[in-house]
């Protein structure tokens, strides 16, 4: 069991307090709105909350957040709240420190600021959706690296009622199927040669984006 | 080369509609605020920007959306728009629905109204956040249902510069590595018992949750 605090409770930093706090840690929620910090104490989403304001740097002394595990700064909107609260959380020396940033500039600031780990929950989300909708059959993605990603989508009429060796997809597309969902339950990873795909299976695929979408296109 | 409408160019809309374009194709971009509808078009994220109030059918009428390969609805705050912006929508028979959800009840709410595609940027983030602060070797995870994720991780030293052979991670863990990153750019996909993993390898893993906390905590 871990200690964590989280410093803005938007919907983003809410999401990370209640994920935390239901996976069985300590979770310590820090907002200047009161309104913000009693509903979270209210919904029973957080072990503590804290109404201050986070730019103060001797109220966060205090907390000895030091100590905790991590550290999630989730302010968004208020950018001067946002850097000004990285500064004091990196001269207290928190040890995990993650901070959401609202734009390109607000990550740059705060990565010159060396923050160790800067993440765009609007912008990656805005992406992945963008994916759902350019690709109707992908349920889910993610980005290996630049040219292959992992998916999961529905099995497309073309690979159906075959086995995994007559499709051939490594030669012909360049993917490879890792794992298969059967009837919304059963899970076949890396399925063998003489796997049958059936109707309504969802495939998790790795490939390069082309040959995926070349897989996508028959 | 497909044509689609963002509908609300908040952080995530505006994401969604640059990523569409960035793909080559047609995005009509519509809010109801003027200094959002000129910030898209002076910095050239889409192909056209109408500032217009989604929540009037008789002026979305005139767009033709029905013709479009997908909308995507990214109202957040304001739950009487988005409710009624998706009257709009479903009333004139897009193709292609996703909307953003910004709580539990709007979500709900939405799929009720049988929207085909409802989305939880802030809170799924949130989820994912938590997850690379819980457990700090995971750069990247995703459920592929609840019992199943697929996690990129650093090679923990436990496992470095023997064979996947010896290691026998599906027999001690339950886990596969799907895919093992070298040096950076280099992409082992399945790769083959005599793989040998090495310092700094990046290791794409599918495996039930229990299993991956366990090999984590070695
Ligand atoms: N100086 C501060 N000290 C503590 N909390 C602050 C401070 N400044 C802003 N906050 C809080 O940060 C929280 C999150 O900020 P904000 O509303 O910008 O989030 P967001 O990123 O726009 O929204 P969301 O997380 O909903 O997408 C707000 O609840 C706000 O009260
Ligand atoms: N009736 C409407 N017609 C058109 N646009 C609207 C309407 N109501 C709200 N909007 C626009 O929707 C956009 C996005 O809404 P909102 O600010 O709620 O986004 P958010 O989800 O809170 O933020 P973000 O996407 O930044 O996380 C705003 O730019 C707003 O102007």
């Amino acid at each position: 069991m871990k200690q964590f605090a989280v410093i803005g409770l938007g919907r983003f930093g809410v999401s990370v307090a209640a994920t935390l706090r239901a996976q069985g840690h300590e979770v310590l929620a820090i907002d200047n709105d009161e309104e913000n910090v009693q509903s979270v104490q209210t919904e029973e989403l957080v072990t503590q909350a804290i109404c201050l304001d986070s730019t103060n740097i001797h109220a966060l002394e205090e907390l000895g957040l030091q100590g905790f595990d991590g550290v999630i700064l989730a302010i968004g909107e208020d950018l001067q709240a946002s850097i000004l609260t990285a500064l004091n959380l990196m001269e207290l020396g928190v040890k995990k420190l993650i901070a959401k940033a609202t734009n390109a500039n607000h990550g740059k600031i705060l990565e010159r600021m060396n923050v160790p780990q800067v993440v765009f929950p609007e912008r990656d989300m805005g992406k992945r959706v963008a994916q759902m909708m350019m690709q109707s059959s992908i349920l889910e993605s993610f980005q290996l690296d630049p040219r292959f990603s992992v998916i999961e989508m529905k099995a497309p009429d073309h690979v159906l009622n075959r086995t995994l060796a007559q499709l051939n997809l490594r030669v012909k597309f360049g993917i490879s199927v890792v794992a298969i969902k059967h009837g919304g339950t059963e899970l076949a990873i890396i399925p063998g040669p003489d796997h049958v795909i059936s109707e309504n299976d969802l495939l998790v695929i790795i490939g390069d984006n082309q040959g995926i979408r070349h897989f996508l296109q028959i």
